[in-house]
């Protein structure tokens, strides 16, 4: 649609190349400002608006729907190397509005506001009748898989204490009876065997994060704990640069997303 | 539509602009 017609916008096809590549920077700015869960990734562009700016430029007005991936956005995995969390792991999306400005042919995002909600249980039974769904983080079964899988995996490790960031997702599975958390850790200046009061420990100054997954499955008088936890290299804090008016603080986000990660580190399982 | 003889008419509903193409599933 050309301008001109009393709207002041023009609106572009939502697979146009140049509304892509507004909603790929679109997506790239939430992965690098997401302080907890996962990376997220396109999944479909709903509508565009675009709008010329004085004295130039253009705003791209733009709604996006994305996906929620597998990697934690502690995670130092180009997001397009994450693979999106399938519906029988019980998906999870994300409706979002973005204004992003093009100027000189480059892209900078003005605002984003998004949401994200899980799929619904029944869709999730629909696809899988027997999958678990996703728990409450605050579930007294979720906090004490993750306790025990941190102590599990702390005890096992010969270098620094880990702590705990954050949990990021869980599942209650009723056959066998288990409950699988993914939580993010990170390293403090104790050391993990002589620890004895983990509340004296602090997170080290140049932050080096992890990602684990776990399974504790209830036995007969006592349960097993199975846990890996993937360290990601020490990465040195950069400020972000921010939208206007968009005040989101970056120590954690920066870590997550340097231009060419190294290799992580691969602890467990342990049992 | 009239159309002239000989002369093809597009036939067909019109493609919409938006929303785009789904990349891995709708939710």
């Amino acid at each position: 649609v050309p301008l001109g017609l009393g709207l002041g916008y023009k609106e572009l096809n939502c697979d146009d190349p140049e509304t892509e590549q507004a909603a790929l920077v679109a997506v790239d700015y939430i992965n690098s400002n997401l302080l907890q869960g996962y990376k997220h990734t396109l999944n479909q562009i709903d509508k565009v608006k675009v709008w010329s700016r004085r004295p130039m430029g253009e705003v791209f007005e733009i709604e996006i729907d994305t996906l929620e991936t597998v990697c934690h956005v502690l995670d130092p995995t180009p997001s397009a190397n994450c693979s999106v969390r399938q519906l029988r792991q019980h998906a999870v999306e994300g409706d979002c509005d973005f204004r992003v400005l093009k100027q000189n042919g480059q892209f900078s995002v003005l605002s984003a506001k998004c949401d994200s909600s899980p799929d619904s249980a029944e869709d999730v039974r629909k696809v899988c009748p027997s999958c678990p769904l996703l728990a409450p983080l605050n579930d007294t079964k979720v906090v004490h898989a993750v306790d025990a899988a941190l102590a599990a995996f702390n005890a096992r490790n010969n270098g620094s204490y880990f702590q705990l960031v954050e949990v990021s997702r869980a599942q209650l599975v009723p056959l066998p009876a288990s409950t699988y958390v993914e939580f993010a850790v990170a390293a403090t200046d104790c050391v993990a065997q002589d620890v004895t009061d983990p509340a004296v420990c602090n997170m080290l100054a140049e932050k080096q994060y992890g990602f684990c997954k776990s399974t504790l499955t209830e036995k007969l008088g006592g349960e097993d704990v199975a846990v890996t936890c993937t360290v990601f290299p020490t990465q040195p804090v950069l400020p972000q640069p921010q939208p206007d008016g968009i005040n989101i603080p970056s120590s954690m986000v920066s870590s997550a997303t340097p231009e060419s990660p190294p290799d992580a580190v691969v602890v467990g399982p342990l049992v | 539509t009239v159309g002239q003889p000989g002369v093809a008419v597009a036939a067909g509903p019109v493609v919409r602009p938006c929303p785009g193409r789904i990349r891995h599933f709708k939710i």
